[in-house]
C-alpha cells in the first residue's frame, strides 16, 4: 500500500509539471 | 465665438468606469461533469477519454484492472488499452496501485 502512495504522489507530480 | 477642436470624448480613458463586461473566469473547474464519452475532453483521443472515465468511475481502493478495462471496452485490443494506459500514466491522469495491472485516477474531484 506504500507503493500505491508513493505511485499516486508521483503520479501528481507528474500532472502537475506537465500542465506548468 | 468657441475654438472647433475635435470634442467628442476629450479624455476618455477614464479607466475606473468601463463597464468591460467579462466572460465568466474559470468556468470550467467546478462545473457539473456529465461526462459525455465521446467529447474530446482535455486533448484525449475517444479512447484514452474511455479509459480515463472508465478508470475514474472505479470504486475499488485498488482502482480497475487491465483485465476489466478490456472487459468493459470490448472491441478494443489490449495492445490499445495498454497504450492508452501508460499514455496516461505518463500525463499523471492515472497510476498504478497494487501491480503494474491496476489503476486509479488522479484527478478525482
Amino acid at each position: 500500500l506504500e507503493r500505491i502512495a508513493r505511485n499516486k504522489a508521483a503520479a501528481l507530480e507528474r500532472l502537475s509539471s506537465g500542465r506548468g | 465665438s468657441k475654438p472647433h477642436t475635435m470634442m467628442g470624448g476629450g479624455g476618455s480613458m477614464n479607466s475606473s468606469t468601463m463597464p468591460m463586461s467579462r466572460p465568466g473566469l474559470g468556468g470550467t473547474l467546478g462545473g457539473s461533469y456529465s461526462g459525455a464519452s465521446s467529447m474530446a475532453n482535455n486533448g484525449l483521443n475517444p479512447n484514452q477519454n474511455q479509459v480515463l472515465c472508465l478508470i475514474k468511475s472505479c470504486p475499488e481502493p485498488q482502482g480497475i484492472s487491465i483485465q476489466e478495462l478490456k472487459q468493459r471496452l470490448s472491441g478494443m485490443s489490449m495492445t490499445i488499452i495498454r497504450q492508452v494506459v501508460d499514455f496516461l500514466s505518463n500525463e499523471g491522469h492515472i497510476f498504478s496501485t497494487i501491480d503494474e495491472d491496476h489503476f486509479r485516477s488522479t484527478d478525482q474531484e
